[in-house]
């Protein structure tokens, strides 16, 4: 099955 | 002081119609450069990037940077009062301000509407997003676009975007069966039909389908679309609005495991 990632793990947080 | 106006306003009205159900409140940064905005949904999944430049604006001024926190769906509310061949104007003249105002002006300046919106304190969760070379980028029609993601969603949730030199397969598998649509490279002078691939890398990425066509609400504003995508990073869709800026779109993709 494909996990749904996160935007957070590919960008950083500022 | 801030005040902006733009010539079309329906503009407006569309950019807030097509990331109103992606994102409930947002922060508008007004700089001397024009306005910015960045939110991402709910789960965190996508995420909306608005620009647009203070050189597309009938008139602009910002003496000084200020943020302006926006409930979306109280936005609308105040837009549909707006007719499509407005002008809009947003204005406030507090530092701080605890609302925004908003004019609406007919072509013949016969008919001036004001209202005035409350502005929410939202904390920014901004992302940096780093300028991305994009290994493969895709430039179609919008509409086109719009059309393969409504089919194939009826047939998955999920899509995977295949890139190759000459072309980008669209494939799908479901319960039902399964299914795939390749468009190819196509100069052709008419926009609907015409394909531009750019494919340094090729790339075969997934993605849901829900959030493409959540996406694809801003066909209004570009006929074309532009696919930027990378290995393992999140797609990034762009509308691009003449004279005035973008809308860009994140995706986050789906990883087998």
């Amino acid at each position: 099955i494909e996990l749904q990632k996160k935007l957070r793990e590919f960008f950083p947080k500022i | 002081m801030f005040e902006a106006k733009l010539q079309q306003g329906v503009i407006f009205k569309k950019i807030v119609d097509a990331i109103k159900d992606l994102v409930k409140s947002v922060n508008i940064d007004a700089s001397t450069s024009g306005l910015s905005m960045q939110a991402m949904d709910s789960a965190h999944v996508a995420l909306v990037s608005l620009k647009l430049n203070e050189n597309g604006f009938k008139d602009y001024r910002c003496d000084r940077p200020i943020t302006l926190g926006l409930s979306i769906e109280n936005l609308s509310k105040i837009l549909k009062c707006a007719g499509n061949d407005d002008t809009i104007t947003l204005q406030t003249d507090e530092e701080e301000p605890s609302s925004l105002k908003f004019f609406f002006e007919n072509q013949q300046a016969s008919k001036i509407s004001e209202f005035s919106l409350n502005l929410m304190s939202l904390d920014s969760e901004s992302l940096g997003i780093p300028d991305t070379d994009y290994s493969s980028v895709i430039q179609m029609s919008s509409a086109e676009f719009s059309r393969i993601c409504k089919e194939l969603s009826s047939i998955s949730e999920t899509v995977e975007i295949e890139t190759s030199k000459e072309s980008v397969k669209f494939s799908v598998q479901g319960d039902i069966g399964a299914g795939s649509i390749t468009v190819k490279n196509n100069q052709s002078d008419k926009d609907v039909d015409r394909v531009d691939l750019q494919i340094d890398q090729p790339v075969k990425l997934t993605f849901a389908l829900r959030y493409l066509n959540m996406f694809n609400k801003a066909v209004s504003l570009s006929s074309t679309v532009s696919l930027n995508m990378s290995e393992e990073n999140p797609l990034m869709v762009e509308y691009k609005i003449d004279d005035l800026g973008s809308l860009r779109f994140y995706l986050a993709p789906k990883i087998s495991d």
